[in-house]
């Protein structure tokens, strides 16, 4: 889970960090 | 129909990923082609040009390594609405995004590729691949545009580019999934799909295998992209350790 910490954020995150 | 082991899916299901799976794309995209005619963007003029052509190697891989993150992070948002995909476990969702978000960036381009001028849309304007040349892979930016050309000579529509790229992201051949079955379960459904779309907008038959064809073409490329940055990091580890996206190191390894 650590490898791919951000990842999993993102798929966690009901929004991305992105600005659809 | 077809005497393959294909799921049962009515024509009614067919329509329906297909509009899902389209509606997921569009909200994902980025760009959307009619913004970026709005736009009325234009090429780099030759001063333009050489500045890019000027910058330190480790500053343009460093602007290109930004540029794919930003659009992965899309990709990654498109993945998530993907019917089913969400109902994967997450080992999987993490190694199909793995594997292929960078083969849906690259599917994507074909969207921002302007075949009359062999450009791209990259940071507000439209670029050759003379843009590139600091980078110092001259071959891998060939392939790049010529995967982009190719692909927008098949005039997709935005419904059976989203299909395709749904198709690519649920690859079932990808090392170190959980459960296959299932990603291959999603992936037949998702080629029906595309299938039944090719055929309602009366494609000729052999779309689908030109499409099939760009699967390899994608993984040649992503594999290109892994060489080239290993070349990149070896000489540059601290650029790569220090200024890189931390997304884009954690899927390229770096």
């Amino acid at each position: 889970k650590e490898k791919h910490k951000i990842l999993h954020q993102l798929l966690q995150n009901s929004t991305s960090p992105v600005d659809l | 129909s077809n005497g393959e082991t294909s799921p049962t899916v009515s024509m009614a299901e067919l329509d329906h990923l297909a509009h899902v799976v389209s509606k997921s794309h569009l909200e994902t995209c980025q760009y959307l082609r009619e913004e970026l005619q709005q736009m009325n963007c234009q090429n780099f003029l030759q001063d333009e040009v050489e500045s890019y052509q000027k910058k330190p190697r480790e500053v343009m891989w460093q602007l290109c390594a930004l540029k794919i993150t930003e659009a992965i992070q899309y990709v990654v948002e498109f993945a998530k609405r993907i019917n089913g995909f969400m109902d994967l476990c997450q080992n999987d969702q993490i190694v199909l995004l793995k594997a292929g978000s960078l083969e849906v960036v690259f599917i994507r381009m074909c969207r921002v590729f302007d075949s009359h001028n062999n450009t791209i849309y990259f940071d507000r304007k439209f670029a050759g691949p003379d843009v590139f040349k600091a980078l110092g892979c001259d071959d891998l930016i060939t392939s790049v545009f010529d995967f982009a050309k190719n692909m927008s000579s098949l005039h997709l529509t935005e419904e059976e580019l989203a299909l395709f790229s749904a198709f690519v992201l649920l690859s079932a051949d990808r090392s170190w999934l959980q459960d296959k079955l299932q990603v291959e379960k999603l992936q037949q459904k998702t080629q029906l799909a595309l299938q039944h779309v090719l055929q309602k907008n009366q494609r000729e038959d052999g779309v689908l295998n030109k499409l099939r064809c760009k699967v390899s073409a994608l993984r040649s490329l992503c594999s290109q992209h892994t060489e080239k940055l290993s070349a990149f990091r070896a000489i540059y580890p601290d650029i790569v350790r220090t200024h890189f996206p931390p997304l884009y190191k954690e899927l390229f390894g770096a």
